[in-house]
Order: C-alpha cells, then structure tokens, then sequence
C-alpha cells in the first residue's frame, strides 16, 4: 500500500511537525535552531522525498512525504514555484518513459503525488498572492487540499471567518481543489452526507506536535501553553484527526485515482500531442 | 507632548490589532475580510499616518502611528522597502528643509519616527532574508525595536529559544537595534538593572486584542481560545505591558533624543556634504 504526499508552504507553518504528527513519529527530524551561520535562509527549495512505514487501521503502508523547506522566505520567491512544479512532472515523466519500454521494469516505483497539502499562513485576512499563484498552477497537476497552518493561533470565531473567507477566494480565482466530490446519483446518502461535511471543514485547520502532554492521566500529543493545553486530536481544538482519517483510510484510493485516470492522462496527452 | 511610532511587518501580524491595544482604542478599523474581489492583495504598500490622543501616566500625548499594510505578501517584495525608507527620509527631509528657512513655521510639524516597532514572523526557526534585509537598511535611519508577533502561537519553550536565535542573527548580521542602552558610570543601579532586564527580553513577545473578556469578575483585553485565555497585561502571557510601558513611558524621552541627536544629524551630514 504506497501513498505519497508533497506538504507545501513557508517555512514555520509546522510543516515538518505535522508531518511527524501523522506518522507518530519523529519522521522529519528538528531543526537545529541554534547557530546563524548555519544558514536557515535556504536560496533553493531543497525538496526531500522521506518514506516512512506507518500502520493505519491495523494496515501497513508507505507513506512517502516530500516536505518542501525554505519556500516563501526570500525577498523573490519566483523561482520556488518551478521547483515544485518541476518535481510533481519529473514523477509523471518517469512513468511516462516507464510505460513507453519495450522491456519494463517490474521494481518501477510509482512516486507520482497523490495529494498535495497547502499549507496557509493563518493571517485571520485573505489568501496573498503568492498562495493564489501558486496553487492556482499546481491545482492542473495534483490533487490539491489547502490547510490553515498553526491553526491554534486563531479564535474559533477568527478561524470560521478566515475559513470562509479563504473558500471564497479560492472560488473567485478559480481555484481548484480536491472538494471531496460525490455523485449523488452514485453514492449512498452516509457517503453524500460524510463527503457534503468534510467540503464544509476546508481548508482544514492543522495544529500538530513533536510533544506529548499528560493530559487527564493519558500521555497525548499536544501543544501547552501557559493558559491551556491544545489537544492535537480533539476536534473542538482543530481539525488534524479529520484530515488524518482522509488522508490514510477513507479517501486514499479517490485521491490515488483521481491522480492516474485524471491528472496523469491529462498530462500525459497534453505531452504526447506537442 | 509627541510621540511617533511606525510599526513594520508582513500582514497579518497582528499589527493593527497592536496599535489599537497600545491606546486603549479602537485607532485601526478592522478590515473588512469578506470581500474577495475588495483586493487583500495591495500591490503598493499605503502608508498611513493615523494620529491619536491618549493618556499615559495622566500626562495626555499625541501618538502618531504609522500602519504598513501589505507588507510581504507579493511574490516580489523588494519595492516595500523603498516605501518604508521613503517615508522615514522625507520626514527627515521636511525637518532639513524647515531648518533652512530665513522665515521659519511656527506650525510646522515634527513628523520624524522616534521608534520603529518591527514585528517578526512566529516561525519558531529563526530571521527570514527579507527581515535582514530590511532591519539592517532601516536601522541606520530611525531606532528599530524587534517585536516577535503572536506570541501567543509559540509555547514558553519555542519562545525562549526563538528569542535567543532571534539576537543571534541580529548580532551576526550586524543589525543595529535600539536595545535600551546606558552608560554604567553615568546611571543608578537601578536604571542599569532596569535596562539589562529589557534587553534580555527582546524581542518583546507581543500579543494584542481588540476584544475585551470578563476574566475573575473584571473586563480585560484577552484572546478567549478554546483551551484557555490569553491575557495581554499578563506578564507571564507576553511583554506587552513591559512594552507598552518602555514606549510611552520610560524609553520615550531616550528614542526622541537618539533621533534628534543621532540620526537625524547624521542624515543631515551626509545630505548636506553631498
Ligand atoms: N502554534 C503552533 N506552532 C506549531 C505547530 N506545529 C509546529 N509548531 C511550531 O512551529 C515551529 C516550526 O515548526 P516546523 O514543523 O519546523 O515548521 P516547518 O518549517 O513548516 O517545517 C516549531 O517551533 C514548532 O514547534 C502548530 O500546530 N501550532
Ligand atoms: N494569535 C494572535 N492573533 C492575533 C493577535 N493580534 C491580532 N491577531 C489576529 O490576527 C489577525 C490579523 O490582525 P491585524 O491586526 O489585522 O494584523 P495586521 O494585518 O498586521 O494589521 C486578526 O484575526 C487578529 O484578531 C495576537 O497577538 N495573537
């Protein structure tokens, strides 16, 4: 069972913890904070692949991760979006060359992006132009699902306007996303009304932690602060369980789907044709 | 009595939210947030001088507030920084031009900026290039106060490391900060002591509201999260009340006098030799 994921945003959304989070454990190691020299100002987006065995509903899979670090920082952040453009097309290039053997290679690994999480800074105002351009380019490669980052930082009446708001500019520049799209027609009403529940949650609200907390006598993963603890998977404090549910168990295979008969073979004619 | 400030940083930040919370009133309107095509996206950086009466300490004072929207959120943000520097100069200018009239305005306004309040990015790693860039090329123009925004979204752990790598990077970057200097053999013990306290606390971990909630039977400016309230006053939540004091109370002769004394001859010097 393979799943492979690019998680995109600036550098300090908790990319990296989120990551660790899903897993359960210490996947993207912690970021040496404590030397200037050590440049955190990375000039290119250095784009890792991290593929990690978890176990989800007692099945193993591999999770490939691609944590996307220094994007967003530099003064010109041009040149960031071609780096993972480019990244997401090499995946489709390999399995194009791959198809097109005469004599193939059965260990071929598949490493094309299923799902891309975009990560939003949670600035309680409207989605910046950098957020706009880039998912608006990247939405005609991947499956994209955008999350409000560090969403602890935000009242829960800040956290609904923001929501709302981010949904109604992803609508007016036309951005596509992965809506959890049904047929009504198709699908049972539980199916209809699960999928109509989570569209209602986007862009879903991530708080994730390296830290776990005694909370009530059980050792949780958690945020604490001096007036509370932000509990990772309580669902009153953020949406992480939600999406980590999606991601692993209940829409994996549409996502894997929609990538090979959509988005591949869009991009597969669109290449064959020039 | 006249006091300007101008607060610097990506939006977002919490700055409006800072201003309002540092008088007491509602200076800086909310903006608007549920209009998509109503651009969030400011192409240009406005800079907006808003002026407000307050009292501090029974005295009444005029504070000037300089607001920079828009700050950082194109893809290419290396204009704002000629706004931001612009802005700074011509108050500079003005003063110049003022000084060198036979018949001199007994009206005339003293615009120049005592203090600039730059607000850093809760990250948790560590100064982003264009924070560099920007601090080191205002700081010999006006006196920089480095401010790390939404405190409240760093637990005490995350913050006290990020502060240390914070003046790290300002040390290794040689950025000139006003960081609440004196003279050992001129001051009392207790101004010494005072001011090597204040320095050991930037950058001043900032965390304001425009909200106002009943907390133990009295009304306070407070962010209510699900998991608990964050207090604005409360020394143990954040510096804004050590802050609030240093900027209208005990610094504020200092930064008035480093500006007429310092910068603003130095500017002068290098106008007129050229
Ligand atoms: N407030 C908040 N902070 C977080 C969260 N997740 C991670 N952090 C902190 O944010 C900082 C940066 O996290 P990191 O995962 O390295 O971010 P990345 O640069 O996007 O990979 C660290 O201090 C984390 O502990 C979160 O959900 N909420
Ligand atoms: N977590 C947190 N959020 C804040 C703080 N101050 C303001 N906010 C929220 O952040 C959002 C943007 O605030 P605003 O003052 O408009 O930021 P500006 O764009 O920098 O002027 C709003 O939803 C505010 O309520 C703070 O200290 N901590």
């Amino acid at each position: 069972f393979q799943f492979n994921m690019i998680v995109v945003g600036a550098s300090g959304l908790g990319k990296s913890t989120f990551v660790n989070t899903l897993c359960g454990q210490q996947v993207i190691p912690r970021r040496a904070v404590d030397d200037p020299s050590q440049c955190a100002i990375e000039k290119t987006i250095a784009i890792n692949p991290i593929t990690v065995e978890i176990e989800e509903d007692g099945m193993k899979m591999q999770l490939t991760v691609v944590d996307t670090p220094g994007f967003g920082d530099n003064i010109d952040n041009s040149s960031n979006f071609a780096e993972i453009l480019g990244y997401i097309e090499r995946q489709y290039d390999d399995l194009l060359a791959e198809e097109s053997k005469i004599k193939r290679n059965p260990k071929f690994n598949d490493n094309r992006i299923h799902v891309l999480l975009y990560f939003i800074q949670p600035t309680g105002h409207s989605l910046r132009e950098i957020d706009i351009e880039l998912m608006k380019r990247l939405s005609a490669r991947v499956n994209i699902i955008p999350c409000v980052a560090k969403a602890d930082s935000l009242t829960p009446k800040e956290l609904a306007d923001f929501k709302k708001r981010i949904m109604e500019d992803i609508r007016y520049y036309g951005i596509q996303v992965y809506d959890f799209p049904f047929d009504e027609e198709d699908e049972d009403e539980e199916t209809v009304e699960e999928n109509m529940e989570l569209r209602s949650l986007l862009p879903f609200a991530v708080v994730g932690s390296d830290e776990e907390i005694n909370v009530n006598g059980r050792l949780i993963r958690a945020r604490q602060y001096p007036w509370g603890v932000v509990e990772v998977e309580n669902l009153k404090h953020c949406d992480f369980a939600r999406l980590r549910y999606v991601l692993l168990s209940s829409h994996l295979q549409d996502l894997k789907e929609l990538t090979h008969d959509v988005l591949y073979e869009a991009y597969r004619s669109e290449k064959l044709s020039k």
